[in-house]
């Protein structure tokens, strides 16, 4: 499978 | 002095606040393979320790490598190191260049 575009996430803690 | 050297840096952060106050972007498996520190937000424990940066990379919680981990997994290792009653802080191992120890 392709690699995940994971670029755009962001988590707030 | 030569060319920069990437080196890490060990930051102690106490949970002194109710949130730790940051964000965080990248994970495995994407361009930004090592989860790197996109927000400080003021009033958190992140903040108040004055040693957490913006574009900060982080490379280990408590030890642990987050080297490998896609964004959700590292994402629930840190906010696990922050909920855990264990311990009273957060060991972040960073460091400011984006580089791949």
């Amino acid at each position: 499978s392709p690699p995940k575009e994971y670029e755009d996430e962001v988590t707030f803690f | 002095p030569g060319a920069p050297v990437p080196t890490p840096t060990l930051v102690h952060v106490v949970k002194n606040a109710n949130t730790l106050g940051i964000a965080i972007e990248g994970g495995a498996n994407t361009r930004q393979p090592l989860p790197r520190i996109v927000t400080i937000q003021k009033g958190g424990s992140a903040h108040g320790c004055g040693q957490l940066k913006v574009g900060q990379v982080i490379l280990e919680v408590n030890g642990v490598s987050l080297r490998g981990r896609e964004h959700q997994d590292a994402a629930c290792i840190i906010a696990e190191a922050f909920k855990s009653k264990e311990r009273d802080h957060i060991d972040f191992l960073v460091t400011e260049f984006n580089a791949t120890l």
